[in-house]
């Protein structure tokens, strides 16, 4: 009833993209904020 | 058509093997407790973050099944269009058979070029799926395949070693007693914080704490001597010392790992976990935090 599931763990893509000299035109073409993925997060506006 | 927000950080790390269909099929997923659906990369997608990767042949699977729906994900830097076939989803020795999943026919963007996981696998309660979709996890416990309803997770700071539990705790991951902190929102296994010492008040006391707002760049030499930022939930103290929160970047210069966000919202993501093994119990719509 108990199952283990091995993680790896693997580089950061912001370490890919900072290898490949991405990173800047990612930022530049992609505005992310990570807040944005949880619109339920304060349902009654009490955060 | 569904829609299911969800957004990345670009600091997705951690990911692990799950297999789809009969004979199985190889895929590294990252377990994403903010979402709730599964899906992979198809062979019908001709987008370059699906050549990139892993991708599903449903012709290959005899235990198949398409369902005539479609799904579509958007992130904040992209999004995945896909249709919804059901199969047996293998998730380390467990068998899930009839899983609905996402199969991408479109991965717009460069995001997903980049990752090195093929899809998400989401561990989030079933009102974030897509609908008419059972997320994996619910699946798994309505099929009696698990001993308890939840699961845990050890993150470690090496390569290999850590662990998603299913159905139990090991106890030989965490020290201490475990905390449990109600679930306040049943969607993205949300949790009230008291409040965060240093972060709310700075070390200045005046005006906005730099280390906490944004990714900065510190001196590697002074990590020592740096501060613990304490969370409080529900009463109880959880220290997250400086060596925990930064960390060495190719170059050898050092960084702080915090990330602004919208809004008085904390997401205790991997720096946190490496420090608390967390166990997310859905039998009682609690969290658990030990010292890990």
């Amino acid at each position: 009833g108990v199952t283990r599931l091995p993680l790896e763990r693997g580089k950061k893509l912001r370490e890919v993209l900072r290898e490949k000299d991405l990173l800047q035109q990612f930022f530049q073409q992609h505005h992310y904020d990570i807040g944005a993925k949880f619109p339920h997060a304060f349902p009654n506006g009490t955060g | 058509v569904a829609t299911e927000p969800l957004l990345n950080a670009l600091d997705v790390e951690y990911y692990g093997t799950i297999s789809i269909g009969t004979p199985p099929q190889d895929f590294s997923v990252v377990f994403d407790t903010g979402s709730s659906d599964l899906w992979v990369p198809s062979v019908s997608c001709p987008s370059l973050a699906c050549q990139t990767h892993q991708m599903f042949d449903p012709s290959q699977s005899s235990t198949y099944k398409s369902t005539g729906l479609s799904l579509s994900i958007h992130y904040g830097t992209g999004e995945m269009e896909g249709t919804v076939g059901s199969d047996t989803v293998t998730v380390a020795s467990l068998v899930d058979t009839n899983q609905l999943f996402g199969l991408s026919t479109a991965e717009p963007g460069q995001f997903f070029v980049h990752v090195q996981f093929d899809g998400i696998l989401g561990l989030g309660y079933p009102n974030l799926a897509a609908d008419g979709i059972t997320p994996v996890f619910d699946n798994l416990v309505n099929q009696s395949l698990l001993q308890e309803n939840l699961f845990s997770v050890y993150l470690s700071r090496e390569a290999a070693g850590s662990m998603v539990i299913f159905g139990g705790i090991d106890e030989s991951y965490f020290t201490g007693p475990i905390n449990w902190i109600p679930v306040s929102y049943q969607g993205y296994w949300q949790i009230s914080m008291d409040r965060d010492y240093f972060c709310s008040t700075g070390v200045t006391g005046a005006g906005s704490p730099p280390l906490c707002s944004l990714q900065h760049s510190v001196n590697c030499s002074s990590i020592p001597a740096m501060p613990d930022v304490i969370f409080v939930i529900d009463g109880v103290q959880y220290p997250v010392s400086a060596l925990a929160y930064t960390e060495q970047v190719s170059g050898g210069s050092c960084m702080s790992s915090f990330q602004d966000t919208s809004g008085d919202l904390w997401i205790l993501g991997d720096v946190f976990i490496r420090v608390y093994y967390s166990i997310f119990d859905r039998a009682n719509n609690r969290v658990g935090l030990a010292k890990a």
